[in-house]
């Protein structure tokens, strides 16, 4: 058991090393560090971030949108070790500006060849980025009902 | 495998039987605040299994159930069916297709199906083992899960590495 | 200390029933309640809010943008028994969708005559309904500079 | 009572002098994640005698000086000014204008002044008593405040309202 988490726990290292240069740029670098290898089952895993040009220093210190970013290439890089057939993402992008929107976007799009996603978003990019639309309303108080968007905007055929 | 359909009735706000169409592609679904999309979120958890109310912002299942506006009265069940495409044949079984279904009444009793048969909850464990489609998988991310992966509660962080290995 | 405490109580609950009012609409209630007015200074405070045409249930049950006008109703409901000359709002937009926004800016706009606002944002309206307007920017790898931004867009003289 | 003049040089990523000047109505402070903004706020807490190094999201008070770039080397000290506007003389002082001031240097010596003469951190406590203003005040709303005064953890709550009483 000891082994098979050691394997596994590299190849999420090795995938979160190269996620973050995808969500970030080539020049940021991340690492994953177990405390203590010689017990990798209960020792401390450690996220070091180190944003390009700045010193590295503990994730705490970055900010609310790279701290998004850096969790979203650490939980793809669990999943590309044990993809799951869906994924949804619940308002994930709400912290982004609109630069890491797009690098997000991009990322889902790379990964929607596998896996198929559900997103819940207020924001216009990751609309645009989708297949299918669902629009959600309470027309009546405080029941909701689905309608299918065409992505220009106006309602498909009820 | 994909996620093709899903069915809603008495569910949270969804007091009128609702039906959502999913292409294996990128779904988005937009709405004002309030309007029910995390809602949407819960009614598959539910139905995947989650046992935890808390994990569905309830704090009883009761509570899942619709619970009346000024114009409808409370219902007295709680519905939601979701339709897989087992077009891969990851699920251990021929159907290529398979719906699970849940019911709850306000008695407290609970229902499952598979392909609108009653079964276990057992069942719908066993079928999804080792999918990743498990109720808690890691296959629902939300902003507070953002917070807890990184903040030094490593055991949130170790439990997503334990499941993956 | 008891009796003061009690006093500021009944004051914020007052304010805070009308501010609920404001920032959803005034077919919504909500209410705060001691759980034990015997015991004003251990007693738990619990917060109610019916939103209309919905059965009152916990706020736990609300949705994100609904609970973010919720808290921010009581944290101004405070505000207002004792107000303080600046308050800082740091990406407290980014739950809410448009009509929330409008609404909540109008409450911001209300209490700027006594309250100097700072507001970190990345929301268009928001920096619309600005008086002033600063951007950040890292020019320079790792170090922040400030540009002072005219409405129209473009940057004030350095 | 508002402030008029923010001063950073060495906070965290503000290496460079820096200079914000606010007028008493709204101000909005935009730019893309990561470039600077929620330092700002952090050195206003900071320069108003915040303690705490892990409400300014540090692990040591050490951490607010400017830790160098690929092209800049880190910094000896970190000085923030605060220019306080004392127009309705809410403030116990004559001074219609005051400065509050704070460094710190890697040595851990930490000096605070008062309209540029040197002070202990007691006179600016003791000077922003009962404004509201001082560094625990609930001026500063983020997000995950928004969390913790809904959830049940009555206690910051409690806080909040006895703050007030
Ligand atoms: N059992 C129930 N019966 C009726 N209404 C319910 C029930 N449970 C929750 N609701 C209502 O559902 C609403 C929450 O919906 P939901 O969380 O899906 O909103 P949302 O679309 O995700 O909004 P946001 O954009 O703010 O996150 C709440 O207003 C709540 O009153
Ligand atoms: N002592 C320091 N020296 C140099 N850089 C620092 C220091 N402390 C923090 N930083 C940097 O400041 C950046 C964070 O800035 P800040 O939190 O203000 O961003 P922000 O503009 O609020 O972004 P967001 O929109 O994502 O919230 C981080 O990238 C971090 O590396
Ligand atoms: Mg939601
Ligand atoms: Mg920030």
């Amino acid at each position: 058991a000891r082994e098979k988490f050691s394997a596994t726990f590299d190849r999420i290292r090795e995938n979160f090393i190269e996620l973050f240069k995808v969500l970030f740029t080539e020049d940021d670098e991340a690492d994953l560090r177990m405390t203590d290898s010689e017990d990798p089952l209960e020792c401390t895993i450690e996220i070091e971030a180190k944003p390009r040009g700045k010193r590295p220093h503990s994730i705490e210190m970055l900010s609310g949108g790279e701290k998004t970013l850096t969790a979203i290439a650490l939980l793809f890089a669990i999943y590309l070790v044990k993809p799951s057939p869906f994924c949804i993402l619940d308002e994930v992008d709400a912290p982004l500006d609109d630069a890491n929107i797009d690098r997000y976007l991009k990322l889902i799009r790379k990964f929607s060849n596998n896996t198929q996603f559900l997103m819940i978003t207020h924001n216009k990019k990751t609309m645009e980025a989708a297949d299918t639309l669902y629009g959600v309303t309470m027309e009546e108080q405080a029941v909701s009902k689905t309608v299918s968007v065409r992505l220009s905007g106006t309602p498909a055929t009820a | 495998m994909y996620l093709s359909k899903l069915e809603m009735v008495g569910f949270k706000s969804f007091a009128a039987k609702t039906e959502l169409t999913f292409t294996d592609g990128v779904t988005a679904i937009v709405g004002p605040n309030g309007c029910g999309k995390s809602n949407i979120v819960d009614a598959i958890r539910w139905v995947l299994g989650e046992q935890k109310s808390s994990t569905l912002r309830a704090d009883s299942m009761e509570q899942v159930i619709f619970n009346g506006s000024k114009a409808r009265k409370p219902l007295g069940m709680a519905e939601v069916s979701l339709t897989i495409e087992n077009n891969k044949h990851i699920l251990p079984t021929e159907y290529s297709q398979v719906v699970v279904s849940r019911r709850l009444f306000r008695s407290g009793e609970s229902q499952y199906l598979l392909n609108r048969t009653q079964c276990r909850l057992r069942d719908i464990v066993d079928l999804f083992m080792d999918t990743g489609m498990g109720a808690d998988a890691y296959s629902v991310i939300e902003l507070k899960m953002i917070e807890t992966i990184l903040s030094d509660k490593a055991d949130e962080r170790r439990h997503l590495f334990e499941e993956a290995a």
